[in-house]
Formats: structure tokens, C-alpha cells, sequence
């Protein structure tokens, strides 16, 4: 059987806002390290790969590794019935027909407990290679947010390119061009969450959807920062940590030209 | 004008 207890119930909220608008359905993998989905996005264009560590449950048991197929539209609507200072238990049997979750209230004078229907999912595991990224950008995930907005309103796609003087994020549309470069500011007065670092072997560059990154931006609450790594002519990873936890991450394959 | 890859032509099945 699955068992986990997770103290901060809102913090299941926020992984769920951060999938929602992009996959519809996933497989959860249940194993002893943790709580894991990796899903594409209904175009293949995208990859969502998420991990919650056992650690980081107030309480874990996992016998054996159980894939627990679920509607993301119908989780998030049960989640919702959560408060957001909930604690949350999920429990489901083995080869589960139904994952069962739990809400006590903080002060222990509520306890609701909400029976979903598991699904079977047949989708395809992808491999991500254990890469070294050439360029790895951090930066405030607020910055990076307010970034891709801004870029899309102007264009499509966005040319990622990285340099040790800074990322230089460029559009085109049918308005005209936008160039925004953000620098790396290490050595100031700022928190670490508001540093902005580079870390290259060799400058690359690439072309991204900006529908898919303004997606991946809705996991910015669940972390101060974001960190982009690169490739040349491979996916870019766009990685929120959660902290104690796990992660977030997104993988975009680039535009090519034709 | 620039193509979109599917992320499958790069991480092929594990």
C-alpha cells in the first residue's frame, strides 16, 4: 500500500497549478524514494517531470512501486476542497482502483476525506539523459516570469542566448522586436534568491515557444528562484526546486530552422 | 521559418 502525509497541504495546490493548464492526465509513480509524474504535454512539444522526495512527507510508506493514474482536472478539483493550511494524507491500495485523500484543518476540528477514481494511463516513459547543460542560467523566478509575459506579448517564439556577460532573450512580431538581456549581478548587496548567475563553457543559443514557457511560469510560487540550463540543439530545462522537497521541471524542445 | 520539435525526437523512450 501508498501511504503519505504531507504537513503542507498548499503546497499540493501549487504543483497541480504549476501542471494543470498543460496536461490533462498523468501517471503519479508511487516508489520508497518519493511521489514522481513525468508527462508530456498534449502536443509532444513538452515535458513535465516532477519529484516530491519521501524526506519531505511528515510520513511515507511505499511497499512497491504503484503507478496511480489520475485525471489532473478532477485532482485539482478535489484539492481545492483542501484548505490551503491542510494537512493531506493520500493513501491508495496496491493495484488501486480509487487514491483516497485526507484533510485535517491545523487545529485538528475538521476531517474530510475525498475518494477519486484512478485511470490507466498507457503512455510513454521518456528517457532524459543525465546531461552536463553547456550554459545555466539563475535568476528570480518573479524576474523570469514577468519576462515571458512581456516577450509574448510581442512574439511567439523567444531566442534564448547566453554569453558570461548576461541571457539575452529576444522576439519578433508582427508590432516589431523586443530585446531584454539580464545581467549577472553577483557580487552585490541582494539575497541570494534575488541573484541573477551565469555559469557557461561555451555561449549557446536557441529558439522557444513562448506559450510553453509562460505555462511553465505558473510554478513560480512554489520557488523564489528559477534555473534555466542549455544545450546547444537539445531541449532547455526550466527547474523550480522546492524547497526540502524536490523539484518542478520542464523540458522544451527548440525551433529548428527549416 | 523555424520548425518545433517534439520532445520525443530527443529523449527517445526509457
Amino acid at each position: 500500500m501508498f501511504e503519505a502525509r504531507l504537513l503542507q497541504g498548499g503546497l499540493l495546490k501549487k504543483v497541480l497549478d504549476s501542471i494543470k493548464d498543460i496536461i490533462t492526465e498523468g501517471n503519479f509513480d508511487c516508489s520508497p524514494n518519493g511521489l514522481s509524474l513525468q508527462a508530456m504535454d498534449s502536443s509532444h512539444v513538452s515535458l513535465i517531470d516532477i519529484l516530491l522526495e519521501s524526506e519531505g512527507f511528515e510520513h511515507y510508506r511505499c511497499d512497491r512501486n504503484i503507478p496511480m493514474g489520475l485525471n489532473i482536472t478532477n485532482l485539482v478539483k478535489m484539492i481545492k476542497c483542501a484548505g490551503s493550511e491542510d494537512i493531506v494524507t493520500i493513501k491508495c491500495e496496491d493495484k488501486p482502483d480509487n487514491v483516497t485523500f485526507l484533510f485535517e484543518s491545523k487545529d485538528n476540528d475538521k476531517i474530510s476525506d475525498f475518494e477519486m477514481k484512478t485511470m490507466t494511463i498507457d503512455d510513454e516513459h521518456l528517457l532524459v539523459p543525465d546531461q552536463t547543460y553547456t550554459a545555466v542560467v539563475k535568476m528570480p523566478s518573479a524576474e523570469f516570469q514577468r519576462l515571458c509575459r512581456d516577450m509574448a506579448a510581442i512574439g511567439d517564439t523567444v531566442n534564448i542566448s547566453v554569453t558570461k556577460e548576461g541571457v539575452r532573450f529576444s522576439t519578433t512580431g508582427d508590432m516589431g522586436t523586443a530585446n531584454i538581456t539580464v545581467r549577472p549581478n553577483p557580487s552585490g548587496d541582494q539575497k541570494e534568491e534575488e541573484r541573477t548567475e551565469v555559469q557557461i563553457t561555451e555561449p549557446v543559443s536557441a529558439g522557444f515557444a513562448l506559450r510553453y514557457l509562460n505555462s511553465f511560469t505558473k510554478a513560480t510560487p512554489l520557488s523564489p528562484t528559477v534555473t534555466l540550463g542549455m544545450v546547444p540543439n537539445l531541449p532547455i530545462v526550466v527547474e523550480y526546486k522546492i524547497a526540502d522537497m524536490g523539484h518542478v521541471r520542464y523540458y522544451l524542445a527548440p525551433k529548428i530552422e527549416d | 521559418p523555424m520548425q518545433q520539435r517534439s520532445i520525443e525526437f530527443f529523449f527517445r523512450g526509457g
